[in-house]
């Protein structure tokens, strides 16, 4: 698969979802 | 221990892959011949020497076999159950002198914890969770994550991280955000100890954050397979790399329903994408019923009673291990603490194999 078909990617992909998910 | 037996791959004449081979070490035999259900490998510790022990569970009873010799292994204690059968054993790692199992009918609806009293040496069995569980998954730091409670879904669901202390007494109870959907199982993700995965009834992966309970996110998974199974999870790059089995798929005419699959998610957008099909050499006949994963190996029951095993790296099969004496292979389990394969039969048989 092509990496660019699945969009921006993020090293720090858990912190960042973890501070934008509701608490 | 000089290996009995050897089975090699039987794969096609002019197969320029290559190929692995299973080594018989050694076999523990149920003289009950009640049916066996499960198979694990654990540390137990004696007069402060701890040395790994198999773990197998039938119907209603899950025995401790410990080595006495090289090839040889005794049953050293045994947990009875009068009315509700095992259903799996629950691997925990860093845990020792106890064993985890699950027992229900056709879905889990206790988990146990089983130890022997410090007195007599008798049995110890500890209820954890009670009612329906339909996902459980020991955890590295001494963690057990369980899924259930009501119909299943939404508000009704209750997912549940019990800490375990030192030794078999206390614990610590912490509850985890739920999805709306029904949790079919969990995979712990390798390398992150704060991050969960687990695939839902509606085909989606769910992300959580151990450390805070969070629901990170739901993401769904671009294929028409029902009831997903996650063996494996893993990060890199920014990207999930997720192994996972489909038990309830049928087999297609064009190519066969592959036994395992290597699925690519970028957790920021969702967008996922298909990376690999593990599939049987052609000519084979079978599809998945059951496996096990673990590093780069996956281990799988085959509907035909064979075992198959794929190289995940490599991408191909490396062993079928056909029915032996004439008995199906009911189910497969990597051994936790080294590269052995254990092999169950129906009749309670276990057979403990070296993969190389």
């Amino acid at each position: 698969c092509n990496k660019a078909d699945l969009g921006p990617i993020s090293l720090n992909w858990f912190e960042e979802l973890s501070s934008e998910a509701p608490p | 221990c000089s290996p009995q037996q050897t089975e090699t791959a039987d794969l096609p004449v002019g197969n320029s892959l290559d190929a692995g081979s299973l080594q018989l070490v050694s076999q523990l035999k149920n003289p009950s011949g009640s049916c066996s259900v499960d198979v694990s490998v654990m540390w137990w510790e004696e007069a402060g020497l701890r040395e790994p022990c198999v773990v197998t569970a039938c119907e209603y009873v899950v025995s401790l076999w410990k080595h006495v010799d090289p090839c040889q292994w005794e049953k050293t204690q045994t947990w009875t159950f009068a009315e509700v059968p095992v259903l799996q054993i629950v691997p925990v790692p860093d845990v020792y002198n106890l064993v985890f199992v699950a027992l229900g009918n056709l879905e889990i609806r206790e988990i146990r914890a089983l130890s022997c009293s410090s007195d007599d040496g008798g049995e110890k069995q500890q209820l954890l969770r009670s009612g329906t569980v339909r996902a459980v998954l020991g955890l590295p730091r001494r963690r057990l994550v369980s899924s259930g409670g009501g119909g299943g879904a939404g508000c009704d669901q209750q997912v549940e991280v019990v800490t375990l202390a030192e030794g078999a007494g206390g614990k610590e109870k912490q509850f985890l955000m739920s999805p709306e959907e029904t949790i079919l199982t969990f995979a712990e993700l390798q390398g992150m100890q704060e991050a969960l995965l687990g695939s839902t009834a509606g085909n989606s992966f769910v992300i959580w954050n151990l450390k805070t309970g969070q629901l990170l996110k739901k993401m769904s998974i671009d294929n028409s397979y029902q009831a997903t199974v996650c063996h494996k999870a893993y990060s890199e790059m920014g990207l999930l790399f997720v192994v996972l089995s489909h038990p309830c798929a049928k087999q297609t005419e064009s190519w066969g329903s592959p036994a395992f699959e290597l699925v690519v998610i970028n957790p920021k957008t969702t967008l996922s994408a298909g990376m690999m099909r593990y599939c049987l050499p052609p000519g084979q006949a079978g599809r998945f019923l059951e496996g096990d994963v673990k590093d780069h190996f996956a281990a799988a029951v085959l509907t035909s009673g064979t075992v198959a095993i794929w190289d995940l790296l490599l991408g191909h099969c490396t062993v079928l291990a056909p029915p032996s004496s004439n008995q199906s292979w009911s189910f497969v389990k990597w051994s936790g603490t080294d590269s052995h394969l254990l092999a169950g039969q129906k009749d309670g048989n276990i057979f403990i194999y070296r993969y190389s």
